[in-house]
């Protein structure tokens, strides 16, 4: 089922998603 | 305490996705950050999917937070 899979793989791909915009941190008011 | 700072925190990263202030999120905005992050197409496709809980092609800003609500919180297990 793809979206059995999907539900598996969306938490690391959150993560990563996530983890990039923490670390890219703008600053911009 | 902590989920007023998660708040805060997905308020500003739906900011930065939502950069026209519509108040959603589209598929095309998601993939306007591929230029910004160290993620492919294909990866922000499937971010937008997994975020898009009721599957209607735009994140609201309950949509947003509850995602980064969940990885927030699996990030802050201690």
């Amino acid at each position: 089922d793809p979206n059995m899979k999907a539900g598996a793989t969306s938490e690391g791909v959150l993560a990563n998603f996530f983890n990039s915009l923490l670390s890219k941190k703008t600053g911009s008011p | 305490q902590t989920e007023l700072a998660m708040l805060r925190k997905a308020q500003e990263f739906f900011r930065t996705c939502d950069t026209e202030g519509k108040g959603f999120i589209a598929r095309r905005d998601m993939q306007r950050l591929h230029k910004e992050l160290p993620l492919s197409l294909e990866e922000l496709e499937d971010v937008f999917d997994a975020l898009d809980a009721d599957g209607n092609g735009f994140l609201s800003p309950e949509e947003f937070t509850t995602g980064f609500s969940r990885f927030f919180f699996s990030q802050n297990k201690s």
